[in-house]
């Protein structure tokens, strides 16, 4: 869905889904399926030099390789999915 | 597909499973068949067999959870991550977790099997006839005993086929006090309760006494999710108050307004601002039988796979009558081999079947073409929605229907009878306010139609539009002589009498109209709102481009 226009966002009490920017949430979705080796690169500079893992994520996908944060890779980590990680380190 | 490092599997065929606890969600029958279906998806194509223990320790325990469920990967919420589960082995592998912060259904909305009443464990229909008044969830109206039923027939007036829903009044799940009712008030910790409660527990299950005294006597049960309904926020199994105050306005439907993921919610008090009590609305939930027929794949020793159309992909997509992909068979074949032996054959009558009943020949040996439904009701998405003449109109296939002024809805009728020019696929069309002209458009084409007479086809690069434009999939008459066209997720503005798109566009449709889908398949103007379609559904927009509801096509628009 696109952003509401000239809307207050309100911070919901209990609510559990998290206001992310979409670089936060990439970060996110990166480590929690394992293309972000959480040891070795915990710095969103880590991935980003190389863009590996966005690759290896939109191979995996079935997205364009394009190595960046691009439209479709963000509303791909937005589908609801399955928990086991992608990739194990 | 893929399978885990070490080619992970069961070395055993006769594989036991345990369902642990149950979704408030989904009834324990309702449940079970989902998790028998999901098992059969893989026995179906291996020699693997699912028995069920009910005690003990099985090779794949199933359970439901929230946020943090005991193992170290929590859950996430409402959305976003559903399930997981591990690759067979000891102890947590094998096992699958089911994120309770989810709404279980069939994926097609609420599936409530019914309890009582005379419809004998049937399945609610919705949305159903009640003296006269149309209902899509369940209701308490006609009692007074507080009880929600649903009829589990398109019309109660009619067949008078009735249930009653679940909710805490009529019984409770789990728990020591065989699903007894909840007793309102109880007393926990010396306080008194009136409804079901959180309180007392770290899981966010509700629960309530199966008794007027929890502290003397001990008896209690999860509560039940009643259809309508909140889940998640901080009011889960609450339902919605309608209308409800937010920043001041009214709201008499689920909003997404203060939300930046569009995701619909409501108040369960009148009043927002002041008690800040809120869930999210019950939606079409996911289908249990599909994420866990994708789950008990991780179980049996399967990984994700790359193909999109595999079960074993990790996105979750809702598919009507699911068949296992290539790549799936392949895969736990290649773990467990084919099936072996004969397939079960279904059981034959015993008595001589009378002459109208024995197919003939060609039925048994021919293939039957399919034709195209003629029920508008049955069809999921529609090529075109528009008002023509104050009647909304819907075309699908070459046939359109209408919705007549009295709201009455009729057809099929054929297109080729009306506008012979337009082919029967089309993307779009809209009616010139002013000329009252019809513009269909169906690929890189439009025709032009005055009453009987039509110009075209002509390519849509004439009127300005890109040359590499796919299709025109949405119009929006914008005051007098001007129509947005939509495509993807963008629109360019028609000036209607020049016959030429206005400079400055394309713009992007997420810049103007927050809130909507921006991968509409269908955008119309009808009473004065602006409707975007995805699938199903529609986000109505008012003037102010506020989305101020959010419905269904079939229930809604087309009275279904």
């Amino acid at each position: 869905w696109s952003v509401p226009l000239k809307s207050v966002f309100v911070t919901f009490p209990g609510d559990a889904i998290k206001n992310m920017t979409d670089v936060e949430l990439a970060d996110e979705y990166l480590k929690r399926y394992g293309y972000i080796d959480v040891l070795k690169k915990s710095t969103l500079q880590g991935f980003f030099s190389s863009s590996d893992a966005l690759k290896n994520l939109q191979s995996n996908l079935g997205l364009e390789e394009t190595g960046k944060l691009d439209a479709a890779t963000i509303d791909a980590m937005k589908k609801p999915r399955c928990g086991v990680p992608d990739v194990r380190n | 597909y893929q399978t885990f490092e070490g080619d992970l599997k069961w070395d055993h065929t006769d594989v036991t499973y345990r369902i642990l606890n149950y979704s408030p969600d989904m009834e324990a029958p309702l449940t079970d068949d989902a998790f028998a279906r999901a098992f059969k998806v893989w026995s179906d194509v291996t020699p693997l067999t699912f028995r069920r223990l009910y005690d003990g320790t099985a090779d794949i325990m199933i359970s439901f959870g929230k946020a943090d469920h005991g193992d170290p990967y929590p859950f996430d919420g409402k959305d976003g991550l559903l399930a997981h589960a591990y690759p067979p082995g000891k102890g947590i592998q094998g096992d699958a977790h089911f994120d309770d912060d989810e709404y279980w259904t069939l994926g097609k909305g609420p599936a409530i099997q019914t309890r009582y009443g005379n419809a004998e464990g049937a399945i609610c229909h919705f949305p159903f006839e009640f003296e006269g008044q149309s209902y899509s969830s369940c209701t308490t109206d006609g009692r007074t005993d507080g009880l929600s039923w649903c009829a589990t027939t398109a019309n109660y007036d009619q067949d008078k086929k009735f249930g009653f829903c679940p909710s805490e009044l009529l019984f409770t799940f789990g728990g020591n006090d065989n699903d007894a009712p909840c007793v309102f008030p109880f007393v926990f910790d010396g306080e008194k309760y009136e409804s079901c409660t959180t309180d007392g527990r770290t899981d966010g299950y509700r629960w309530c006494a199966t008794t007027a005294n929890f502290d003397t006597d001990k008896k209690y049960g999860f509560c039940p999710n009643r259809d309508t309904a909140v889940t998640g926020g901080n009011a889960e199994g609450e339902p919605c108050k309608f209308p409800f105050t937010f920043l001041e306005k009214t709201y008499t439907s689920c909003t997404s307004e203060g939300r930046g993921d569009g995701k619909l919610w409501c108040a369960t008090t009148s009043n927002y601002d002041k008690d800040k009590k809120w869930g999210f609305c019950a939606d079409r939930g996911y289908s249990l039988f599909l994420v866990a027929a994708h789950e008990f794949g991780h179980a049996l020793g399967l990984d994700h796979s790359k193909v999109q159309d595999a079960l074993m992909y990790p996105m979750y997509k809702y598919i009507e009558d699911f068949p296992l992909d290539k790549d799936d068979i392949q895969g736990i074949q290649y773990l467990y081999g084919p099936k072996t032996g004969p397939n079960p054959t279904p059981p034959k009558p015993t008595t001589t079947p009378s002459s109208h009943t024995i197919p003939t020949p060609s039925e048994t040996t021919t293939t039957t073409p399919v034709i195209p439904s003629k029920d508008a009701c049955e069809i999921n998405e529609f090529d075109s929605i528009t008002e023509i003449g104050k009647e909304l109109h819907f075309f699908k296939d070459g046939h359109y229907w209408k919705m007549s002024k009295a709201g009455k809805r009729i057809g099929p009728f054929l297109m080729s009878e009306k506008w012979p020019a337009v082919p029967a696929v089309i993307n779009t069309v809209f009616e010139d306010q002013l000329t009252k002209k019809l513009y269909f458009f169906a690929g890189k084409q439009f025709w032009v139609y005055t009453g009987k007479e039509v110009l075209g086809p002509r390519k849509i690069e004439k009127l300005g539009l890109p040359s590499n434009l796919e299709k025109v999939e949405g119009a929006l008459q914008r005051g007098i002589g001007k129509v947005l066209l939509f495509s993807g997720e963008q629109f360019w503005r028609l000036d209607v009498k020049a016959q030429m798109i206005d400079t400055g566009y394309p713009r992007e449709t997420d810049l103007v109209f927050g809130g909507v889908p921006n991968d509409s398949h269908d955008v119309f103007l009808y009473k004065g709102f602006f409707h975007f379609c995805r699938q199903g559904f529609y986000w109505r927009m008012n003037s102010k481009k506020q989305v101020d509801r959010v419905g269904y096509v079939k229930h809604d628009l087309l009275k279904c």
